[in-house]
């Protein structure tokens, strides 16, 4: 497994703010869980409307997803399981020539 | 040789150094390479000079991927735009008025640093790699230390910037390229105003992203950078614009977050073609109509 199989469990999820309520609720989690912004690149950024992208590591997947639930925060998720992901982007040649 | 390389996967940064070396060895009368400092690291940063020698003025295009590491599809389209541009010299009448015209500065990797941390270790590293004694964390953005009260530029930065300076008279356009969002942005991104050539620039990047979509049929949103995307200062297409090059622009390539940074291979090639289209359509508006 490339990258030693690091990003196992790990999502990419998309939510949208749409209220500053949310957006605050947002932030707030965001800097106790220190996870990875796809889009846009910084959290200051994020503002009522701002599609935002957040790769969450597999340690912190149940509090803040069960975070958004409570804060009634929609989000979709956009990669399920991102090693696979990962391994998915070399197509099989480009994969062995790595190993 | 240059039907051997594979163009449709990603390639690690020593693939492309080496690629870069043997494009330099083999076609002498179109291509230059050189390195215009070192990164944090020091590794060397590479410049693919593409353009018929000429010792008479010739305008230039500067064209830089990868200031972000993990957006790999910005180097394989650096890659691109090179082969495309030696394989059609002599088949395509437009091509061929470019690089006689014309000389593209080509950055494949401007965060080596970076990029080979993205292909070694963390596969979604943004930053450079420099350590700073004031701060703990590991690296910046360098696409926002262009010219900033809050930090010194990076190695690569610098090295950029004096290039830049130093061809100022010849730079007349700069092209960086990111990744994900189907964006074609202008200045000014550090804040909401219209610049002075906005007629010429609108035009530029209309006609680009209309024939970018002709390819495929992918819409790309373009406009200011601030209006557009957001607010953000310190990147190098403000700087390059504030610094004398007239046009400047910064592509977000596909996709809008289906795959994000982790494009398929199989996506490369149809991503390259469409947006040639829209760089050459931008280089050719530059040359015939904008003052």
């Amino acid at each position: 497994h490339p990258y030693g199989n690091r990003y196992a469990g790990d999502k990419v999820i998309r939510l949208t703010p749409r209220t500053e309520e949310e957006v605050f609720a947002f932030k707030n989690i965001y800097r106790r869980l220190q996870v990875d912004l796809w889009q846009p690149s910084s959290i200051s950024y994020v503002s009522e409307g701002t599609v935002t992208d957040v790769h969450i590591p597999q340690n912190a997947s149940r509090t803040l997803l069960t975070f958004l639930q409570g804060a009634r925060i929609q989000y979709t998720v956009l990669i399920e399981d991102l090693q696979k992901a990962v391994e998915n982007e070399n197509n099989l040649q480009t994969q062995r020539n790595r190993r | 040789s240059l039907s051997e390389y594979n163009y449709e996967v990603y390639h690690s940064l020593e693939d492309i150094q080496s690629w870069m070396y043997h494009l330099n060895q083999t076609q002498p009368s179109l291509v230059q390479v050189f390195s215009i400092g070192r990164s944090y690291e020091g590794r060397p940063l590479f410049i693919l000079q593409l353009g018929r020698k000429s010792r008479a003025y010739k305008k230039a295009v500067w064209i830089d991927c990868g200031i972000h590491a993990r957006e790999w599809i910005g180097p394989a389209f650096c890659q691109w735009f090179a082969r495309e541009a030696l394989l059609t010299y002599k088949t395509d009448p437009a091509m061929r008025k470019m690089l006689n015209h014309l000389y593209f500065y080509i950055m494949p990797v401007f965060n080596v640093d970076g990029y080979h941390f993205s292909w070694t270790h963390d596969r979604f590293w943004r930053k450079t790699r420099s350590r700073n004694s004031r701060f703990h964390c590991r690296g910046v953005d360098a696409n926002r230390n262009w010219k900033v009260k809050w930090c010194e530029s990076e190695p690569e930065v610098k090295a950029v910037a004096d290039f830049l300076r130093q061809h100022r008279k010849h730079v007349r356009a700069y092209l960086s390229f990111h990744a994900y969002a189907q964006m074609l942005l202008y200045p000014y991104s550090y804040k909401h105003a219209t610049i002075p050539n906005f007629g010429c620039v609108e035009i530029a990047a209309h006609k680009a992203v209309k024939a970018l979509r002709s390819a495929h049929g992918i819409r790309y949103r373009h406009g200011p950078a601030s209006q557009t995307l957001y607010i953000s200062s310190g990147n190098s297409m403000d700087w390059a614009y504030k610094n004398g090059i007239p046009y400047a622009f910064a592509f977000e390539l596909r996709d809008t977050g289906q795959f994000g940074f982790l494009l398929p291979e199989m996506l490369i090639k149809p991503t390259c073609t469409e947006t040639m289209l829209a760089v050459k359509n931008i280089t050719l508006h530059l040359l015939k109509k904008c003052p």
